[in-house]
């Protein structure tokens, strides 16, 4: 039997862009779900550790195949107040979800097809980053969606203090710079798309500040930390001409 | 503008 109940149902609006459908491998130790996107240029990780929710109960690893546009309108139609809960019993095939609302106690639920997902596993190697970057996860989002209004992709460069967002497009340039207290072995410059940054910004409400971790011409990693996990957006940059 | 890289180019099969 597994059964859980997850209180941060924001975070399916924050991948929602990104992937289709997934699956959620559950363990005994929390549910992971590690998926390229639809574009396959960025690679989604979430870790959600039995901890973080209340309850958990997984007595035997179960693979579900969600579609997250389904599970987007179900929590979407739910409001931020509710919860969702995640049941599956010995049948494989199909799983429960149940929204709850606290305030006014109403219980929606809906018994759902697993899906069958061809997915392809990537391993994701150890890398260490040449700069490492926290800031506010609000203010990273107001940058994005701030440039993306005008122009297509962003290019990082951090230095010792700051670090700065540039973009170029048809009509002009743009830039942000903001202020870090990060350890840095060397000057970084990577370009990637903002239209990908902006989809990985929707995981704001998640947490208070996000970590970029940067080398030249190797994926750029954007990770959000939850209560009791992460949810890691990897993205692959852009090369040369 | 650059060329987009796939991330599988990055990131091995298992």
């Amino acid at each position: 039997l597994f059964h859980a109940r997850f209180e941060q149902a924001g975070l399916v609006d924050a991948i929602k862009d990104l992937i289709q459908d997934s699956d959620f491998h559950c363990r005994d130790s929390g549910i992971a779900l590690r998926n390229m996107d639809n574009s396959q240029v960025a690679v989604v990780v979430i870790l959600l550790e039995a901890g973080g929710f209340l309850p958990y109960h997984c007595d035997r690893r179960l693979n579900l195949g969600i579609s997250l546009t389904s599970l987007t309108k179900i929590v979407h139609y739910a409001g931020d107040e509710a919860t969702l809960a995640l049941k599956a019993n010995d049948n494989p095939d199909t799983f429960n979800l149940v929204l709850e609302c606290l305030q006014t106690g109403c219980i929606i639920k809906y018994d759902i097809k697993s899906r069958d997902i061809d997915q392809e596993h990537l391993e994701i190697p150890k890398t260490d980053y040449a700069a490492t970057i926290t800031i506010p996860s609000a203010e990273f989002q107001r940058i994005c969606r701030n440039l993306s209004q005008l122009l297509e992709s962003v290019a990082n460069e951090a230095s010792e203090e700051r670090i700065k967002f540039s973009s170029s497009g048809d009509i002009g340039s743009g830039s942000a710079t903001l202020r870090h207290n990060s350890d840095l072995t060397g000057p970084i410059a990577l370009t990637i798309s903002l239209k990908y940054l902006v989809n990985f910004s929707k995981a704001t409400a998640l947490s208070y500040s996000v970590t970029l971790s940067l080398s030249s011409e190797v994926p750029q990693l954007v990770e959000y930390k939850v209560e009791s996990g992460f949810a890691r957006f990897y993205f692959a940059p852009q090369i040369g001409e | 503008q650059g060329k987009q890289r796939m991330i599988s180019s990055f990131f091995a099969p298992k």
